[in-house]
């Protein structure tokens, strides 16, 4: 889901 | 990671270095918005609530500890420290910054991806952090000349977004990841809020000259 792609980020 | 979130990441990480450099060193904290760090340090606060939760990389845990502390560190010193706090402008930083904080979370209510306490207060603090530069930027426009690390400070504080919609286009093509909208139109918004001072910034560079803000 879209929810998580950019948990990666600041 | 791509070259254009690392970048904008340390470029993130400089703006904070150079302010806690403009502090420590001038022992001084004139030309700074106290209310702007407050908010950042909000905006730190709100993002990360999954610091403990959900691990994502070393970097990610050592760089998000290193926000929320450095923020916090700089809103204890402009408030409590002897020395520092003499010199903050308390008669020039007079934004209702409570009301950018109200604001950013109603909208946070309203638009968000999942209605969960998370979601949330990340888009409050992506909302937030699109703003919290309003009572910094006000402060330089009262406060006339800008001391120079000050001016580098707001500098590279605004470019770290640039650089991040450098890495969303970037994971766009690449990654084929629409990524979060939110975020698109947060950083877009956060940016050109900088634009007038980016011009001012360049050109006080290019004639040499002290940086001077229209009030």
């Amino acid at each position: 889901s879209s929810i998580n792609d950019l948990k990666d980020e600041l | 990671m791509n070259i254009f979130r690392l970048a904008g990441d340390l470029t993130h990480l400089i703006s904070i270095l150079v302010l806690l450099l403009k502090i420590y060193a001038t022992k001084s904290c004139s030309g700074i918005s106290l209310k702007t760090q407050e908010l950042y340090a909000l905006v730190f606060l709100a993002r990360y609530l999954d610091l403990f939760t959900d691990f994502v990389s070393v970097y990610n845990t050592v760089m998000k500890l290193v926000f929320i502390g450095s923020s916090l560190a700089i809103v204890w010193c402009m408030r409590m420290h002897r020395i520092v706090k003499r010199s903050y402008n308390r008669e020039l930083d007079t934004f209702r910054h409570y009301f950018l904080v109200a604001g950013s979370f109603v909208l946070a209510l309203v638009v968000h991806e999942k209605f969960t306490l998370q979601e949330i207060f990340w888009a409050f603090s992506i909302y937030l952090e699109a703003v919290a530069i309003l009572p910094q930027l006000v402060l330089l426009q009262r406060s006339g000349n800008v001391d120079n690390l000050t001016g580098q400070y707001v500098f590279f504080l605004g470019a770290y977004r640039a650089f991040y919609i450098l890495n969303w286009i970037y994971r766009y093509f690449t990654e084929q990841r629409f990524g979060r909208w939110i975020s698109w139109i947060s950083g877009l918004v956060q940016t050109a809020l900088y634009a007038d001072f980016f011009y001012y910034y360049f050109m006080s560079w290019k004639n040499n000259a002290k940086l001077q803000l229209p009030a």
